[in-house]
């Protein structure tokens, strides 16, 4: 899934 | 991960420390806002319910394992250890203001309408306007010990930090994150009026007071 991936910061 | 953010993370650790350092040391949560420390529990609740099903990195699990841990520590000592020294007359922000709009947002502006991204979103927006009640507060009493106004620099960094990392990786990766940079520039600008009187006060050697 795409949006999932951008949240990678905290 | 770039150096902008791995500071900016650093500031967020520095900020808990100083913070838990505060309450420690002067065995006192006065001049804390309570309200805004149980919003940021809410937000790292909210926004790290992805720790079950979306992994990232060692570095990013144990940090928000950490914040998480930390900011439930926080509203722990505030609420049984240190009770007496909070002042709930003082801590009037009425945060309903804040959690309404931010759920309106967060169902209207998200990246996929399903409750991880809804809540993640929620976070985001919660994040930004949860240094309110402390604003508030600082507004009210007029003035702050050095130690508070450290935790709240470090903060105010933190946030600040977040926006050229942004940038980097517009141009590094070609990725942005509109939800994230318009609330994260939102956030950091509710800093500036309280940076202006950090600087030129506290880091002045001055005591913290705002014009009457």
């Amino acid at each position: 899934k795409d949006s999932s991936r951008s949240h990678d910061e905290l | 991960m770039n150096l902008f953010r791995l500071l900016g993370d650093l500031a967020h650790l520095a900020s808990i420390f100083i913070l838990l350092h505060k309450i420690q040391t002067t065995r006192s949560c006065r001049g804390i806002s309570f309200k805004t420390q149980a919003l940021y529990v809410l937000v790292f609740l909210t926004r790290y319910v992805d720790l079950f099903f979306h992994w990232v990195s060692l570095y990013n699990f144990v940090m928000k394992i950490f914040f998480i841990a930390s900011s439930c520590y926080i509203l722990y000592l505030m609420k049984y250890r240190f009770r007496p020294t909070h002042d709930p007359s003082l801590d009037t922000f009425k945060i309903e203001y804040l959690l309404g709009p931010c759920f309106v947002l967060a169902l209207i502006f998200n990246y996929h309408f399903e409750l991880a991204e809804v809540l993640w979103a929620f976070s985001i927006y919660l994040e930004a306007v949860a240094i309110f009640p402390q604003l508030f507060m600082l507004q009210r009493t007029g003035e702050a010990e050095a130690i508070t106004t450290h935790y709240l620099a470090a903060l105010g960094v933190y946030r600040a930090l977040y926006i050229p990392n942004w940038i980097y990786r517009y141009f590094t990766e070609g990725v942005v994150d509109p939800i994230a940079v318009v609330a994260g520039i939102v956030q950091t600008g509710l800093y500036l009026d309280f940076f202006y009187v950090y600087f030129t006060k506290v880091l002045q050697g001055q005591k913290f007071e705002l014009p009457a």
